[in-house]
């Protein structure tokens, strides 16, 4: 048996709407630590990895480990019914071919119930490395997400350097060129809005920002995101999730691989 | 002209 049960069902939502339309399908590996996934966008050039600490939830019971193998927009599609307020219960029976999805308004004696019929999936599951990056830096998500969108006006790729003075982003396209320049903030009397950046060494790498648009697609579930970068490996930009108590209970990390110079 | 690379090529396949 199979058993999780979220009452801030809304992290479940944006968990889904920040993958949905990068990965079509993929499997959650449940086991007694908790909920995980791992699957690359079909043209192969990026990864998602996605945690869900069993402390995050509410109730957690899981018996044996599963793999729920399953259509990531269909399931998007059916928690997108869900109120942003509703408790969200996802349960399976051990030899499970589909899962139950429960939806509780709290305010509400209404119960809403789906079911979705899982797939076998033969995924290639990539083993990560554990990376020293050169550069690593912390802002705050939607700034990250503004550079990305507004940068993607212009061009296709974004050049990230970092360097002693900072860290530029940078692109340049038919109609012309534009870059954003980040410092280091000063003072932390707003965590959420800091900007703090580590150079062990100076790099320079570009990337698609067609992906990058993608990955802000999980702005809502963290106010800060963290690059990280090292020379000819790809970028990881990690979403930490967090409960009410600030806890850590799980992160979406993106990897995307760099483009090269021919 | 810059080409994409692939994120598989980075990581082992398990």
């Amino acid at each position: 048996m199979f058993e999780a049960r979220m009452v801030r069902g809304f992290i479940i939502k944006r968990i889904l709407e920040a993958i949905k339309d990068l990965v079509s399908e993929a499997s959650w590996d449940c086991s007694t630590s908790g909920m995980s996934l791992q699957a690359m966008d079909t043209s192969h050039v990026s990864l998602v990895s996605v945690s869900l600490k069993a402390d995050g939830f509410d109730k957690y019971r899981c018996d044996r480990n599963l793999t729920l193998g399953m259509n990531l927009a269909s399931l998007a599609q059916i928690v997108k019914a869900a109120g942003n307020d509703d408790v969200i219960t996802i349960k399976a029976p051990d030899d499970a071919d589909k899962i139950t999805l429960i939806f509780e308004p709290k305010s509400e004696t209404e119960t809403w119930e789906y079911e979705i019929k899982l797939m076998n999936l033969d995924s290639e599951y990539l083993g990560i490395p554990e990376t020293d990056y050169s550069v690593k830096i912390n802002l705050p998500s939607h700034k990250f997400q503004r550079i990305c969108r507004d940068l993607s006006q212009i061009g296709d790729s974004v050049t990230i350097s970092a360097a002693k003075d900072g860290v530029r982003f940078s692109t340049t396209g038919d109609l012309g060129s534009g870059n954003v320049k980040l410092n280091q903030t000063a003072s932390a009397d707003k965590p959420d809005e800091a900007v703090t950046i580590k150079i062990e060494e100076p790099i320079i790498l570009s990337f698609a920002l067609k992906y990058l648009n993608h990955f802000a697609r999980a702005t809502a579930l963290s106010p800060q995101v963290s690059l990280s970068l090292s020379k000819d490996v790809p970028l990881v930009v990690e979403y930490v999730i967090h409960d009410d108590d600030d806890d850590e209970i799980g992160y979406i990390r993106y990897y995307l691989a760099p483009k090269i110079e021919e | 002209k810059s080409s994409q690379t692939r994120i598989d090529s980075f990581f082992k396949v398990l």
